[in-house]
């Protein structure tokens, strides 16, 4: 799975994601990354991509719930994504990672793998990356 | 707010699972995808636009599981899935289960863009991009051998638990 959130020069968020799916998948099976509010959700003041177990990530409806928790409790990007990724969903037996992208101009990396392909840039910044979680990037949760 | 980006390829990667060439071109890839959409808002373009051009360098990449370089089906087939929103307004376009569109990123925009829906599956979604003119391609251009092994051992290792476990529900095969 491939995704993107944003901010632009007038505070609009966006975001997107792309996936293959899971290896070996049947029956049509459809995960997470096409369903709004469970891998992708964008509003006024948060966005998110998903990336990981899907089932987990549309029982917990993570993307729509983390946003929520920035919107009705003032989490930051860090503490709204660390509690559903982290904490939710791994309780619940699933996996994965996301990004976190609040209007301030917040952002986070939640993941609880051994590592995510993971980047970010400003908008006159230098890029970086990271793969493993071995590596610190800014955002890192 | 100054305007950023931030990219994900995927989590659960782990070190020792790529080889150094995998390594540089998952490296690579990324960064271009971040420079692609700097670009964008470098010229004052919009978040949407940003995210877009990111993705679309994601799926054109043979490293990441969507596009080009996406896992199999049972069936050794590629099947995608994909969805964009943007917090301006909450429009949202969505896909799954599409076979043959090169960009699924970009259909999930069309989707968004030009029609009342927010989700399109399977053959309606094909016929929807072909309408609207999005490119597509034969299913070899998202094959790449790794993923074709990848499946290959998971269906080797399904036969081997079928064998010894032919009572078990096949959805906890499934799920693991």
């Amino acid at each position: 799975t491939v995704g993107a959130v944003a901010i632009d020069a007038q505070g609009h968020l966006a975001a997107g994601t792309s996936t293959g799916g899971m290896t070996n998948k049947r029956w049509n099976r459809v995960g997470d990354s096409p369903v709004i509010g469970a891998g992708t959700w964008a509003d006024s003041r948060c966005a998110v991509s998903g990336t990981g177990w899907g089932e987990f990530y549309i029982r917990s409806a993570a993307a729509h719930n983390i946003c929520a928790r920035v919107a009705h409790r003032g989490e930051s990007a860090a503490q709204a994504g660390g509690k559903v990724i982290n904490e939710e969903i791994v309780a619940l037996g699933g996996d994965g990672g996301a990004l976190v992208m609040t209007a301030d101009g917040g952002y986070a990396f939640p993941f609880n793998t051994p590592g995510m392909y993971r980047g970010w840039v400003s908008v006159d910044g230098t890029p970086q990356v990271a793969i493993y979680a071995s590596e610190t990037l800014q955002g890192d949760v | 707010v100054t305007p950023q980006l931030i990219i994900h390829g995927g989590a659960g990667v782990a070190p020792g699972d790529l080889s150094a060439e995998e390594e540089r071109g998952a490296r690579a890839a990324l960064q271009e995808a971040l420079l692609r959409g700097q670009a964008i808002l470098k010229a004052g373009k919009s978040a949407q636009e940003a995210v877009v051009a990111a993705i679309v360098v994601l799926e054109d990449s043979p490293y990441f599981n969507a596009g080009r370089g996406a896992v199999f089906t049972h069936e050794g087939r590629n099947e995608l899935d994909a969805s964009l929103m943007l917090g301006n307004g909450q429009r949202a376009g969505a896909v799954a289960g599409v076979r043959r569109v090169k960009n699924p990123i970009t259909l999930a925009q069309a989707v968004m863009e030009q029609s009342p829906h927010v989700m399109l599956t399977g053959q309606g979604a094909e016929t929807f991009a072909k309408e609207k003119g999005l490119p597509l391609v034969e299913p070899d251009w998202f094959r790449t051998e790794k993923r074709w092994q990848q499946l290959q051992r998971r269906l080797a290792e399904e036969a081997g638990k079928q064998a010894a476990r032919s009572d078990e529900a096949e959805y906890r095969r499934y799920v693991g």
